[in-house]
């Protein structure tokens, strides 16, 4: 699975992903990558997000929008929101994964709880490129 | 400079053991290209849509990456493709799935955001949708990488042993 998460220069947000799904999946088994709000989701508002993982805990849990969901409801934190939806709820669940999220102000977040994340930011022209914890 | 753009190529068990310095240093590389490509189009006054479009494009054109070229196989042995966008404007979305044809998923969900009034379509109406739209339609051969078409058989051997469990280790669960 890839995805992207981006704000431009007039404030406004977009999120993207894309994936070949599980190794092995069934035929017709659909992940979390095309449900909007489990997968994907943006909002200017609040933030964008893009997720990668075992797709059916993504969609039961509605990864995407619960970090949307914590910012304009507890007003935490997009590091804040996305690392309690990856490490306790999805946790909780048995879930594992990942997801890059943006918030409104360009502020950006990594959360996974996989051993591993491809993953990398562009804030301005300074980027940062990171695979392992 | 007032942009911020972040992208992930997938998560999983991606050990350090495993990861040899030349298969480190080439996903760094794709990393940084599709970084540079998404930078400079929000630098030059592209919208946050077209740069996370553009860079998914990206990063599905890269066999290194379970998205477009170099996808996973279904147990069907077929490769079957996802993908979705969102504006954060007006939440408005486009979402494809089960899609079997499409060289570019992402440019798809694009269109049915568009050019339809739905979310998502899925399998042969996301193709029709393709088609009528003049989105890039391959054979699927075009997805083959024997990488991951030899994940998929040692994946469907080793379930032929023990029940199903996609919850696998290894990278196989993430393609």
């Amino acid at each position: 699975t890839v995805g992207a998460v981006a704000k431009d220069g007039c404030g406004n947000l977009a999120a993207a992903t894309s994936t070949g799904g599980l190794t092995g999946k069934e035929f017709g088994r659909v992940g979390d990558t095309p449900i909007i709000g489990a997968g994907t989701y943006a909002d200017n508002r609040y933030c964008a997000v893009s997720a990668t993982g075992t797709g059916e805990f993504f969609i039961r849990a509605g990864v995407a929008r619960d970090i949307c969901s914590r910012r304009e409801y507890l007003g935490e934190s997009i590091a804040q929101s996305s690392n309690h939806v990856i490490h306790k709820t999805l946790t909780d669940m048995k879930g594992d994964g990942g997801v890059v999220a943006i918030d409104e102000q360009g502020n950006y977040s990594f959360a996974f709880n996989t051993p591993g994340m491809y993953r990398g930011a562009n804030k301005g022209g300074k980027t940062l490129i990171e695979i392992f914890d | 400079k007032d942009y911020t753009l972040a992208i992930h190529g997938g998560a999983g068990v991606i050990l350090k053991e495993n990861m040899t310095d030349k298969r480190e240093s080439a996903y760094r590389k794709s990393l940084s290209k599709s970084l540079g490509l998404g930078g400079q189009m929000l630098e030059e006054g592209y919208s946050a849509l077209d740069a996370v479009q553009f860079v998914v494009m990206a990063l599905e054109n890269d066999p290194k990456f379970n998205a477009g070229k170099g996808a996973v196989f279904s147990a069907a042995g077929k490769n079957e493709l996802d993908a979705a966008i969102m504006d954060g404007r007006d939440r408005n979305a486009g979402a494809v799935s089960s899609v079997t044809t499409i060289k570019n998923p992402i440019v798809l969900a694009r269109a049915v955001m568009e050019n339809s009034r739905h979310v998502m379509f899925q399998g042969q109406g996301a193709e029709d949708f393709a088609k009528e739209h003049g989105i890039e339609q391959v054979d699927p051969k075009y997805f083959y990488t024997k990488r991951r078409y030899d994940q998929m058989k040692r994946k469907v051997k080793a379930n032929k042993v023990k029940k199903h469990s996609f919850l696998d280790t290894a990278e196989t669960k993430y393609g």
